[in-house]
């Protein structure tokens, strides 16, 4: 799994 | 992008601009929090920074800048425009208790030690409590206006939806952040007690007012 930030998400 | 982050997404801009038309149609912000207002401003301030670094859709780099617009917009209205109107005495809701710990915590527990992580990390932590000081204020007013109500609702549907995001990215994409799934679930849980309150009134016609 990634755990990295969603950076498509607002 | 998937169907619950889009109506999420849409659920927010909806929230944001019910409450501008609220203010601007009534001339009055009397019985909204300007302290929520101004944290909201600086977490879309702080999380949107990346508009400058990255470029991810048409879609995102407009629903950030629009976001930021008219949470400024809002703030404007409230300090400014409709100052008079602004019922500071009961927006007493001490903010500094929200912004130090947060600050803290998004230096202690990130992703990456980094100027631009750390905001962005303590704009997620700072979202999910952004809404204290009006809730706040609505329990020491003991009521709401409907249309207020209205604008919290569909910010509380925002957040649920966004869960709803994060379980089907796990599934399907094998996604997940923990740092927005926690905030994102303590956001979600602050706005439960307002939910019951708005289906069990305001949706049977009823004003929002809380006993005594």
């Amino acid at each position: 799994c990634h755990r990295k930030r969603p950076k498509d998400e607002l | 992008m998937n169907i619950f982050r889009l109506t999420g997404d849409l659920s927010h801009l909806a929230a944001i601009i019910i409450l501008l038309l609220k203010i601007w149609k009534t001339r009055s912000c009397a019985g909204i929090s300007g302290k929520s207002q101004i944290l909201f401003a600086i977490v879309f301030t702080t999380r949107y920074l990346d508009l400058l670094s990255s470029f991810i859709s048409l879609y995102n780099t407009s629903m950030k800048v629009i976001y930021i617009g008219c949470a400024y917009a809002t703030v404007y209205l409230i300090y400014m425009k409709f100052r008079a109107t602004y019922d500071g005495n009961h927006d007493s809701f001490r903010v500094e208790f929200l912004v130090v710990p947060v600050g803290g915590l998004a230096v202690l527990i990130n992703h990456d030690f980094s100027f631009l992580e750390i905001l962005w990390t303590f704009s997620i932590y700072l979202e999910s409590v952004a809404i204290l000081p009006q809730l706040f204020m609505i329990s020491k007013t003991g009521e709401a206006e409907t249309i207020t109500t209205h604008y919290l609702f569909c910010l509380g549907l925002y957040r649920a939806l966004y869960i709803v995001n994060w379980i089907w990215r796990y599934y399907f994409e094998a996604f997940f952040d923990l740092i927005a799934i926690v905030a994102g679930v303590v956001q979600t849980i602050l706005y439960c007690d307002f939910f019951y309150l708005y289906v069990t009134k305001v949706l049977k016609g009823k004003k929002l007012s809380l006993p005594a």
